[in-house]
């Protein structure tokens, strides 16, 4: 960190100061290059999924926290070298067909409000809400961290999409000053876009062994312009993971509102709670 | 009790051509590592390094480091290699050549494709347990998302999501194709 940073005489209560719209919800941040924030070294943004939104995956440059403010969904991370260990079920095998491949993914997580959620840096992660009340997330990248080894400056690293990057413009901003035409200059050129999309076409082509229409697709060319960092699934989203199972307070609860049996013994009829254990 | 630890510690471990490699395809090349797992000097450093060897038009699939920057300085041959940041825009696109330098930082995404017929490099990292991310491939980020994730991160159909999944087996070195094999022949 730079000097003088935290050299901090008043505080103020922050509000989120831009607002990104996708198809599927919207993601608000708060600027990373006030004096508090870059004491602290976070950046904080807050993500809010409509119902059957999908957050496309990212990584960032340091490990994040995610705060479940409202709503429930699944999310999965990435965690590179890892077993895929959620299978789905081989199709039944049609007369002159072979059997369809089964999918597998890594892990598959369920949230729900009041839950923490860790990512280590550069870990890909996305989210999706399959219920009608919107998630709400609110994140925090520890730019501070040993983890990360680029500058106090947070980067989200996308996967797919060409949306713009919720701290492109902060970056821009931060890189200002006597170049601020410039910088503007740029803001309306460089629109952001996925890490594939930099790519050369061909290289893709023979990593992934894929046609180009793919390839267009992998590099967010065929995009509407609109869709953003959070998609909507229309359908709803079908992936393999076991249902979700009631919060653990919930069935506490249940346990206390059991009425205990009776049972017949020779000094009369003595309760005993229904729930015998070995 | 430091001089039967530090004062003793291992100091040199081989990763060059003539090592064990960690990753090797015959047509495609190989990659030796050295992190403070096998060698624990590394653990003081906080550093580690990997040798890698690319036989002709085999390809290093876009990968990156997730919590390292990586140092690569090219010890023999030339190779094509293209370098993308967070926004997705190519910030070195040309050829790595013996004796050159290329810096790239941590989380952006690099893919190489060897030009000579063995290109040879040595990377240091800034970590000493340094972990890869491949993009394409065998085990790769998009290999362990759920196909309809896929499919509608990308705007693709159940078929195309499955091909982006399963086409390429090959996990960090793929071979050169078919054609531009039978070419070096």
């Amino acid at each position: 960190p730079q000097q003088n940073e935290c050299q901090i005489q008043k505080l103020n209560a922050l509000k989120p100061d831009n607002r990104i719209e996708s198809e599927g919800g919207f993601i608000e941040t708060w600027n990373p290059n006030n004096k508090p924030f870059q004491c602290a070294g976070v950046a904080l943004s807050r993500c809010t999924l409509n119902r059957n939104a999908l957050r496309r995956p990212s990584y960032t440059n340091g490990p994040q926290e995610i705060y479940i403010q409202q709503g429930k969904g699944i999310f999965g991370m990435i965690y590179p070298g890892c077993p895929s260990t959620f299978e789905e079920p081989q199709q039944p095998q049609q007369r002159g067909q072979s059997s369809r491949p089964q999918d597998r993914h890594q892990k598959i997580y369920n949230f729900r409000e009041g839950d923490l959620i860790a990512v280590p840096t550069g870990v890909a992660w996305w989210m999706y809400n399959n219920e009608d009340t919107p998630v709400v997330a609110v994140s925090i990248i520890d730019t501070n961290s040993l983890e990360n080894q680029l500058d106090q400056m947070p980067r989200r690293f996308y996967l797919a999409g060409n949306q713009e990057q919720e701290f492109l413009k902060y970056q821009q901003q931060q890189q200002g000053g006597s170049q601020s035409q410039k910088g503007k200059q740029q803001e309306e050129e460089n629109e952001g876009s996925n890490i594939l999309s930099g790519f050369a076409p061909e290289f893709l082509k023979e990593a992934f062994g894929v046609n180009m229409q793919i390839v267009r697709n992998l590099q967010g060319e065929n995009e509407e312009e609109d869709s953003g960092a959070i998609v909507t699934v229309k359908g709803g989203l079908r992936v393999t993971a076991p249902a979700m199972r009631k919060p653990q307070q919930e069935e506490d609860d249940d346990d206390e509102e059991e009425q205990p049996q009776c049972v017949e013994t020779d000094k009369g009829c003595q309760r005993q709670s229904k729930r015998s254990r070995n | 009790g430091i001089d039967e630890t530090i004062c003793t510690m291992r100091l040199r471990q081989n990763i060059g051509q003539n090592s064990s490699p960690d990753i090797y395809n015959p047509q495609a090349g190989s990659i030796t590592t050295a992190t403070s797992l096998d060698f624990p000097a590394l653990w003081l450093l906080k550093l580690s390094a990997q040798y890698g060897s690319l036989r002709k038009n085999a390809m290093f699939v876009p990968h990156y480091t997730l919590n390292a920057n990586s140092i690569i300085y090219a010890l023999n041959g030339r190779a094509l290699v293209q370098v993308v940041n967070c926004n997705g825009e190519r910030v070195f696109d040309g050829e790595l050549q013996e004796g050159g330098v290329l810096i790239v930082p941590q989380n952006f995404a690099v893919a190489a494709k060897s030009q000579s017929d063995n290109f040879e490099y040595v990377s240091f990292k800034t970590n000493d347990r340094p972990s890869i991310g491949n993009l394409a491939g065998a085990n790769s980020l998009l290999n362990a998302l759920p196909e309809e994730v896929i499919q509608h991160t990308f705007n693709l159909k159940s078929q195309q999501a499955r091909q982006v999944k399963n086409n390429n087996p090959f996990s960090f070195l793929v071979p050169p194709q078919e054609s531009q094999r039978r070419a070096v022949a």
